[in-house]
């Protein structure tokens, strides 16, 4: 069986002033292999 | 009479050796071209989207009646001394950890039972900084990232992609992808998110057509993606990625594919014809949906939150593209609240 998740997020903004972005980023890689409750994105 | 009858004899048993001959000539050209497709991964070659005539053939079996069939098979209950032997033996064929099981072996009264098995406690620490989203399953990584044009397409797998819309259903409050117009509408919309006070909002916003065209996106919102394969060996119960309040429940009765990897390079729109179940609600960051989608083996999908759910149930001939069959949640009119890693919902056998 297969999970789809769709969701917004924050999106990278133009930091001028250097401040941290407060884009959402995923930390994995296709392949990856997962369980329930690791971080999919931050 | 008696030729005829040696013939007879020869019949059954040169019938039952060609057939196997067969099936074992087909198998191993299935292993030779998996292990082919193997090898190109490797080099870093991804084979592109092929169908081919077993895909055809799939197409034209009675799969929800197989997966029912499966499933009753399932349900068998065994003698308590021999289901250690069953489940050891399924958890050897698709590499499950029996380490990690809640109950003993023998407390499973069927392979069903022991199919939608809980983990013991603390097998899966729920990640809980708040800004991070959790996977729902255990399962493989098949495909992540943003959806960038506004048609939403996901790859399916190279050279073919799958509308977004079409899995979540045309009735889906899929905000638009990075609308540059009307960013005051979707703050409206997330104004309206926030106060939960106008329980009649989310009830009129489902049934009244001026809130089922897409929510567009507020500027610096994106609309990401994450496809995650479960295999028959895996845990199959599903938790909730964030905290988040599920408004809706989209059932669609479809077919029963299998969803492997061949599946995904050989069926058109494999995602968008299988049998799913789709919740959709609002998390902190604006819009969240989760689709839970069956395969041959398990054409089965519960939900905690609604249990008298039934899916894959039998269906008449000439209703064969029923429209998904949809229900608001309406408590306190903010749709049922989930915790991050709360359990949602199982796949099951049948």
């Amino acid at each position: 069986s297969t999970v789809v998740l769709v969701f917004q997020a924050p999106v990278a903004k133009s930091t001028k002033d250097n401040t941290p972005s407060t884009d959402f980023r995923f930390n994995i890689k296709r392949g990856d292999r997962i369980h329930v409750g690791e971080a999919l994105g931050r | 009479n008696s030729s005829s009858s040696n013939g007879n004899t020869f019949l059954l048993p040169g019938a039952t050796v060609a057939t196997i001959l067969m099936l074992g000539a087909l198998h191993a050209r299935r292993l030779y071209d998996d292990k082919k497709v193997e090898e190109a991964k490797e080099k870093g070659f991804e084979p592109g989207f092929q169908p081919d005539a077993k895909a055809s053939f799939l197409g034209l079996l009675p799969l929800r009646t197989i997966s029912r069939m499966w499933g009753s098979l399932m349900s068998v209950e065994l003698p308590v001394k021999m289901r250690p032997y069953v489940y050891r033996a399924w958890a050897r064929a698709f590499h499950s950890n029996l380490e990690e099981v809640a109950l003993p072996l023998e407390a499973y009264p069927s392979m069903r039972d022991f199919f939608a098995r809980r983990l013991r406690e603390g097998c899966r620490p729920i990640d809980n900084d708040s800004q991070c989203l959790i996977s729902p399953v255990d399962g493989i990584v098949v495909r992540f990232g943003e959806l960038k044009e506004p048609g939403a397409m996901i790859e399916q797998v190279k050279g073919f992609s799958y509308s977004v819309s079409a899995l979540l259903g045309l009735n889906s409050f899929l905000p638009m992808v990075s609308g540059k117009d009307v960013a005051e509408k979707s703050s409206e919309v997330e104004n309206v998110h926030r106060d939960q006070t106008k329980k009649s909002w989310w009830r009129v916003s489902f049934s009244s057509p001026k809130f089922q065209e897409p929510v567009p996106a507020s500027p610096m919102k994106g609309l990401f993606y994450c496809v995650l394969y479960l295999s028959p060996g895996d845990y199959h119960r599903i938790h909730s990625p964030v905290d988040w309040n599920v408004l809706v429940r989209r059932h669609f009765s479809g077919r029963l594919y299998p969803v492997n990897e061949r599946a995904t390079r050989t069926i058109r729109n494999l995602y968008v014809e299988n049998e799913r179940v789709v919740l959709e609600g609002h998390w902190q960051q604006g819009y969240l949906a989760l689709a839970a989608i069956g395969a041959t083996n398990i054409g089965s999908i519960e939900l905690y939150i609604e249990p008298e759910l039934r899916t894959n149930r039998p269906r008449k001939k000439f209703l064969q593209s029923e429209p998904p069959e949809e229900r608001v949640y309406e408590r306190e009119g903010v749709g049922c609240m989930v915790k991050k890693g709360e359990e949602v919902a199982a796949f099951n056998t049948g």
